[in-house]
Protein backbone atom coordinates (compact mmCIF):
# COMPACT_ATOMS: atom_id res chain seq x y z
CA UNK A 1 0.00 0.00 0.00
CA UNK A 2 2.89 2.36 -0.56
CA UNK A 3 0.93 4.46 -3.01
CA UNK A 4 -1.81 5.33 -0.54
CA UNK A 5 0.24 7.43 1.82
CA UNK A 6 1.26 10.26 -0.47
CA UNK A 7 -1.64 12.65 -0.49
CA UNK A 8 -0.40 14.94 -3.18
CA UNK A 9 -3.79 16.46 -4.01
CA UNK A 10 -5.34 19.38 -2.24
CA UNK B 1 0.26 17.55 -12.14
CA UNK B 2 -2.04 17.46 -15.14
CA UNK B 3 -4.14 20.18 -16.72
CA UNK B 4 -7.39 18.98 -15.10
CA UNK B 5 -5.88 19.04 -11.65
CA UNK B 6 -4.43 22.52 -12.16
CA UNK B 7 -7.70 23.81 -13.63
CA UNK B 8 -9.55 22.23 -10.70
CA UNK B 9 -7.31 23.89 -8.12
CA UNK B 10 -7.60 27.24 -9.88
CA UNK B 11 -11.39 26.94 -10.00
CA UNK B 12 -11.41 26.10 -6.30
CA UNK B 13 -9.26 29.15 -5.64
CA UNK B 14 -11.54 31.32 -7.76
CA UNK B 15 -14.59 30.14 -5.83
CA UNK B 16 -12.97 31.31 -2.60
CA UNK B 17 -11.93 34.62 -4.19
CA UNK B 18 -15.52 35.18 -5.36
CA UNK B 19 -16.84 34.47 -1.88
CA UNK B 20 -14.30 36.74 -0.18
CA UNK B 21 -15.04 39.42 -2.76
CA UNK B 22 -18.75 39.18 -2.05
CA UNK B 23 -18.14 39.47 1.68
CA UNK B 24 -15.61 42.29 1.51
CA UNK B 25 -17.09 44.35 -1.31
CA UNK B 26 -20.76 44.08 -0.40
CA UNK B 27 -20.14 43.77 3.34
CA UNK B 28 -22.69 40.98 3.26
CA UNK B 29 -22.70 37.23 3.58
CA UNK B 30 -26.39 36.88 2.79
CA UNK B 31 -27.16 33.49 1.27
CA UNK B 32 -23.92 31.90 2.48
CA UNK B 33 -24.08 29.02 4.93
CA UNK B 34 -21.73 29.49 7.87
CA UNK B 35 -22.13 25.80 8.62
CA UNK B 36 -20.73 24.84 5.23
CA UNK B 37 -17.87 27.31 5.64
CA UNK B 38 -17.01 26.01 9.11
CA UNK B 39 -16.98 22.46 7.80
CA UNK B 40 -14.63 23.47 4.99
CA UNK B 41 -12.30 25.00 7.56
CA UNK B 42 -12.46 21.76 9.54
CA UNK B 43 -11.79 19.81 6.33
CA UNK B 44 -8.65 21.82 5.61
CA UNK B 45 -7.45 21.69 9.22
CA UNK B 46 -7.72 17.90 9.28
CA UNK B 47 -6.34 17.33 5.80
CA UNK B 48 -3.37 19.65 5.84
CA UNK B 49 -1.79 18.41 9.04
CA UNK B 50 0.83 16.94 6.74
CA UNK B 51 2.19 20.48 6.34
CA UNK B 52 4.10 19.67 9.53
CA UNK B 53 5.76 16.49 8.39
CA UNK B 54 5.74 16.08 4.63
CA UNK B 55 6.65 18.25 1.70
CA UNK B 56 5.21 17.58 -1.76
CA UNK B 57 6.04 20.77 -3.63
CA UNK B 58 6.14 24.51 -3.11
CA UNK B 59 2.88 24.77 -5.08
CA UNK B 60 1.26 22.24 -2.77
CA UNK B 61 2.40 23.99 0.40
CA UNK B 62 1.44 27.47 -0.77
CA UNK B 63 -2.01 26.33 -1.90
CA UNK B 64 -2.66 24.57 1.40
CA UNK B 65 -1.73 27.69 3.32
CA UNK B 66 -3.97 29.82 1.07
CA UNK B 67 -6.94 27.48 1.57
CA UNK B 68 -6.43 27.43 5.33
CA UNK B 69 -6.06 31.19 5.62
CA UNK B 70 -8.92 32.07 3.28
CA UNK B 71 -11.40 29.66 4.82
CA UNK B 72 -10.46 30.91 8.29
CA UNK B 73 -10.96 34.49 7.07
CA UNK B 74 -14.42 33.67 5.71
CA UNK B 75 -15.50 32.08 8.99
CA UNK B 76 -14.03 35.03 10.90
CA UNK B 77 -15.96 37.58 8.81
CA UNK B 78 -19.23 35.69 9.12
CA UNK B 79 -18.90 35.16 12.84
CA UNK B 80 -17.17 38.24 14.15
CA UNK B 81 -17.15 41.10 11.65
CA UNK B 82 -19.44 43.75 13.12
CA UNK B 83 -21.16 44.55 9.81
CA UNK B 84 -20.96 41.25 7.96
CA UNK B 85 -22.33 39.09 10.78
CA UNK B 86 -25.59 41.05 10.77
CA UNK B 87 -26.29 39.86 7.22
CA UNK B 88 -25.92 36.18 8.11
CA UNK B 89 -29.16 34.21 7.65
CA UNK B 90 -28.98 32.65 11.08
CA UNK B 91 -32.58 31.51 11.18
CA UNK B 92 -32.45 29.88 7.74
CA UNK B 93 -29.07 28.19 8.14
CA UNK B 94 -30.18 25.49 10.53
CA UNK B 95 -28.70 22.32 9.07
CA UNK B 96 -27.44 20.14 11.92
CA UNK B 97 -23.79 19.71 11.16
CA UNK B 98 -23.28 16.98 13.70
CA UNK B 99 -25.47 14.82 11.47
CA UNK B 100 -22.69 15.07 8.91
CA UNK B 101 -19.60 15.29 11.11
CA UNK B 102 -20.33 12.30 13.36
CA UNK B 103 -21.10 9.76 10.59
CA UNK B 104 -18.04 10.95 8.63
CA UNK B 105 -15.87 10.46 11.71
CA UNK B 106 -17.26 6.98 12.34
CA UNK B 107 -16.82 6.06 8.68
CA UNK B 108 -13.23 7.34 8.76
CA UNK B 109 -12.54 5.14 11.80
CA UNK B 110 -13.99 2.11 10.00
CA UNK B 111 -12.85 2.64 6.43
CA UNK B 112 -9.36 4.07 5.99
CA UNK B 113 -6.03 3.20 4.45
CA UNK B 114 -4.13 3.05 7.73
CA UNK B 115 -5.23 3.24 11.35
CA UNK B 116 -3.11 6.20 12.37
CA UNK B 117 -4.28 9.56 13.71
CA UNK B 118 -3.21 11.62 10.71
CA UNK B 119 -4.52 9.09 8.21
CA UNK B 120 -7.89 8.89 9.96
CA UNK B 121 -8.17 12.68 10.09
CA UNK B 122 -7.21 12.86 6.41
CA UNK B 123 -9.86 10.26 5.54
CA UNK B 124 -12.40 12.11 7.70
CA UNK B 125 -11.64 15.28 5.71
CA UNK B 126 -12.30 13.46 2.44
CA UNK B 127 -15.68 12.19 3.67
CA UNK B 128 -16.66 15.50 5.22
CA UNK B 129 -15.74 17.52 2.14
CA UNK B 130 -18.07 15.28 0.13
CA UNK B 131 -21.12 16.39 2.11
CA UNK B 132 -20.10 19.80 3.46
CA UNK B 133 -21.94 21.64 0.67
CA UNK B 134 -25.32 20.31 1.86
CA UNK B 135 -26.14 23.16 4.29
CA UNK B 136 -25.31 25.64 1.51
CA UNK B 137 -27.60 23.86 -0.95
CA UNK B 138 -30.41 23.69 1.60
CA UNK B 139 -29.99 27.38 2.41
CA UNK B 140 -30.21 28.28 -1.28
CA UNK B 141 -33.41 26.30 -1.61
CA UNK B 142 -34.91 28.17 1.32
CA UNK B 143 -33.86 31.65 0.25
CA UNK B 144 -35.58 32.28 -3.02
CA UNK B 145 -33.35 35.26 -3.67
CA UNK B 146 -29.96 33.87 -4.71
CA UNK B 147 -27.59 36.66 -5.75
CA UNK B 148 -25.16 36.27 -8.64
CA UNK B 149 -22.03 36.00 -6.54
CA UNK B 150 -23.49 33.21 -4.41
CA UNK B 151 -24.67 31.36 -7.51
CA UNK B 152 -21.27 31.73 -9.13
CA UNK B 153 -19.51 30.65 -5.96
CA UNK B 154 -21.39 27.36 -5.91
CA UNK B 155 -20.99 26.94 -9.66
CA UNK B 156 -17.20 27.31 -9.32
CA UNK B 157 -17.12 24.83 -6.43
CA UNK B 158 -19.06 22.29 -8.47
CA UNK B 159 -16.81 22.84 -11.48
CA UNK B 160 -13.76 22.27 -9.31
CA UNK B 161 -15.15 18.89 -8.25
CA UNK B 162 -15.95 17.96 -11.83
CA UNK B 163 -12.42 18.81 -12.94
CA UNK B 164 -10.97 16.70 -10.13
CA UNK B 165 -12.86 13.69 -11.49
CA UNK B 166 -11.32 14.29 -14.92
CA UNK B 167 -7.97 14.54 -13.13
CA UNK B 168 -8.52 11.14 -11.48
CA UNK B 169 -9.52 9.54 -14.77
CA UNK B 170 -6.37 10.96 -16.33
CA UNK B 171 -4.20 9.73 -13.44
CA UNK B 172 -5.85 6.33 -13.52
CA UNK B 173 -4.56 5.79 -17.05
CA UNK B 174 -1.21 7.50 -16.71
CA UNK B 175 -0.09 6.46 -13.22
CA UNK B 176 -0.27 2.68 -12.72
CA UNK B 177 -0.17 2.96 -8.93
CA UNK B 178 -2.87 5.58 -8.63
CA UNK B 179 -5.81 3.65 -7.15
CA UNK B 180 -7.56 5.73 -4.55
CA UNK B 181 -11.06 4.26 -4.53
CA UNK B 182 -11.89 5.88 -1.19
CA UNK B 183 -11.24 9.30 -2.69
CA UNK B 184 -13.08 8.46 -5.89
CA UNK B 185 -16.29 7.29 -4.27
CA UNK B 186 -16.43 10.32 -1.99
CA UNK B 187 -15.59 12.59 -4.92
CA UNK B 188 -18.28 11.09 -7.14
CA UNK B 189 -20.87 11.53 -4.39
CA UNK B 190 -19.73 15.09 -3.82
CA UNK B 191 -20.00 15.97 -7.50
CA UNK B 192 -23.41 14.30 -7.77
CA UNK B 193 -24.71 16.62 -5.04
CA UNK B 194 -24.14 19.53 -7.41
CA UNK B 195 -26.15 17.86 -10.20
CA UNK B 196 -29.44 19.50 -9.27
CA UNK B 197 -27.82 22.87 -8.81
CA UNK B 198 -26.12 22.72 -12.20
CA UNK B 199 -29.37 21.76 -13.85
CA UNK B 200 -31.28 24.74 -12.47
CA UNK B 201 -28.36 27.11 -12.85
CA UNK B 202 -28.16 26.54 -16.61
CA UNK B 203 -31.90 26.37 -16.99
CA UNK B 204 -32.28 29.83 -15.45
CA UNK B 205 -29.25 31.10 -17.33
CA UNK B 206 -30.61 29.97 -20.68
CA UNK B 207 -33.99 31.55 -20.11
CA UNK B 208 -32.34 34.66 -18.64
CA UNK B 209 -34.14 34.26 -15.35
CA UNK B 210 -32.89 34.85 -11.86
CA UNK B 211 -31.55 31.69 -10.26
CA UNK B 212 -34.01 29.90 -8.02
CA UNK B 213 -33.97 26.34 -6.75
CA UNK B 214 -37.34 24.63 -6.31
CA UNK B 215 -37.97 23.58 -2.72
Amino acid sequence: DDDLGDHDEL
Amino acid sequence: MNIFRLAGDMTHLMSIVVLLLKIRATKSCRGISLRTQEMYLLVFLCRYLDLFYSFVSLYNTVMKLIFLASSAAIVYYMRYDRVVKQTYDRRQDTFRYLFLIVPCLILALLINHAFTLTEILWTFSIYLEAVAILPQLVLMQRTQNIDNLTGNYVLLLGTYRGLYILNWIFRFFTEPHYRQWLVWISGLLQTALYGDFFYYYFKCWKSNKKLTLPA
